[in-house]
């Protein structure tokens, strides 16, 4: 028996529509301690990962661990059905399930939707991702962030993303001209404009911006964003979802050849 | 030019 009531199930809502264009199908492993999740895009460039926590959930039962393949696209569509302020409950009694259960409840609970999601079964190529020291770590507001990308990407496909104790700076180079954008460290303690960057080692890597504008689609699940980079290693953006867990997208570099 | 590198090559299989 698996069961998982979210409070807020818009989370669950924006988390979709975060990954939606970056991966098709997921396997979504559920047990004791949670929720987690681990897939990449097609051309194996970037990879997503979700952790939620079972102590963020209102109520959470998970007998034993099992996995879920769903289609994001047929997810989306379902979930399009479920308000804003309801609450989202995921439910099997299979072990071996052949499809998951969704119900959303308003909050007067005067209106109740139950649909049912044939799963698929998927072949899991998950990577092995070690707990990394990063040595830059750059936390901003997840909205300038997304801002600096979108804006970027109009110049060039490719932005160089330089640290240094004081500031990162990003910069692109294309057909019609160059420019770059450096960011302070800014102890504001307006969000929009705090930059706290804790800087071991200075980075200098280059990535794609289309990729990274994909990423920013989870702007919605928190007000910060960190990035996460050391020499020679994919970059790692993560988004805290507050007291339930976090949504990590993972990016390899481009390297001169 | 920079090539895009593919994340297999820093993170292995399962």
């Amino acid at each position: 028996m698996f069961e998982a009531k979210l409070q807020q199930g818009v989370i669950f809502k924006k988390i979709v529509d975060a990954i939606k264009d970056l991966v098709k199908s997921v396997n979504i492993d559920a047990s004791t301690s949670g929720l987690s999740m681990q897939a990449m895009d097609s051309a194996h460039v970037a990879l997503v990962s979700l952790k939620l926590n079972e102590n963020g959930f209102k109520d959470y039962r998970c007998d034993r661990p099992i996995t879920l393949g769903l289609s994001i696209e047929n997810l989306s569509k379902i979930l399009k059905c479920a308000g804003n302020d309801d609450t989202i409950t995921l439910q099997t009694d299979e072990e071996e399930p052949s499809s998951l259960k969704f119900f959303f409840e308003n909050q007067q609970a005067s209106k109740i939707s139950e649909f049912s999601l044939n799963l698929m079964s998927l072949d899991s190529e998950s990577l092995g991702i070690p707990d990394t020291d990063y040595s830059s770590v750059i936390q901003m507001s997840s909205a300038e962030f997304s801002r600096i990308c979108k804006e970027l990407s109009s110049i060039s496909e490719t932005v160089e993303i330089e640290t240094s104790k004081e500031s990162v700076k990003f910069s692109v180079q294309g057909d019609i001209g160059a420019g770059s954008i450096t960011v302070k460290n800014n102890q504001s303690d307006k969000d929009v404009d705090r930059v706290d960057l804790q800087i071991d080692q200075p980075v200098k890597l280059t990535f794609a911006l289309r990729y990274l504008n994909m990423f920013n689609k989870a702007v919605s699940l928190s007000s910060t964003v960190s990035l996460n980079m050391s020499e020679e290693n994919p970059l790692m953006v993560e988004y805290k979802i507050d007291d339930l867990g976090s949504l990590r997208f993972y990016l390899a570099p481009k390297i001169s050849d | 030019q920079k090539g895009q590198q593919l994340l297999n090559e820093y993170y292995n299989q399962g």
